[in-house]
């Protein structure tokens, strides 16, 4: 599945 | 990682830098939204309060806090050290008409209804508009200096190369996020008028100045 917002971008 | 999202990040930090020496070298803020940086100063606050509770990577914890420390920093300096500089007059956008109206939607459309979740949404949002009011300063005043100009450009870059990002992320890493899509292509979209002007003017030596 897909992974959604996960929060490792800036 | 990938190198889209890292020469993204380096643009951004290029752009807070620049904006920065800018000031510091010229003793002045003129033509600078204060405003604009509040929002900046705001959106990286609401954004990095995960800093407090959950680690990703020794790059991602430095690069937050570069980011937050240098936006106070910009704060200090057009709000205390040389305020005399300020054009206040000219920076006239009203910023209660996006913090408002973005604070209503984070609360609205999230992925989850918490406290750490919503302000994360609402830094989204709001990093979106936050360029606002100094895109309005420009368009009163009519001309940016060119190092303001390159200000813009590297952030408007940095948008741009996270898109890119986001494509490469969703064919690869099958990763994707609606919220931060919809409001980097939105962010994106507001800097294409500024990227014109940059390309035709600046790029070939000219002052960036609007027609009457």
């Amino acid at each position: 599945g897909f992974n959604i917002n996960p929060k490792d971008e800036l | 990682m990938n190198i889209f999202r890292l020469t993204g990040d380096l643009s951004h930090l290029a752009a807070i830098i620049i904006l920065l020496l800018k000031i510091w070298k010229t003793r002045s803020c003129a033509g600078i939204s204060g405003k604009s940086q509040i929002l900046f100063a705001i959106v990286f606050t609401t954004r990095y309060l995960d800093l407090l509770s959950s680690f990703i990577s020794l790059y991602n914890t430095s690069m937050k806090v570069i980011y937050i420390g240098c936006a106070y920093a910009t704060v200090y300096l057009i709000y205390m050290k040389f305020r005399a500089t300020y054009d206040g007059n000219h920076d006239s956008f009203r910023v209660e008409f996006l913090v408002v109206p973005v604070g209503g939607l984070a609360v609205l459309i999230n992925h989850d209804f918490s406290f750490l979740e919503i302000l994360w949404t609402f830094s989204i949002y709001l990093e979106s508009v936050a360029i606002l009011p100094q895109l309005f300063m420009i368009s009163k005043t009519g001309e940016a200096e060119t190092i303001t100009t390159h200000y813009l450009f590297c952030l408007g870059l940095y948008r741009a190369l996270y898109i890119v990002n986001w494509i490469w992320r969703y064919y690869f890493e099958a990763f994707f996020d609606l919220i931060a899509i919809v409001a980097g292509v939105v962010q994106t979209i507001l800097y294409c008028d500024f990227f014109y002007l940059y390309v035709t003017k600046v790029l070939k030596g000219k002052k960036l100045s609007l027609p009457a």
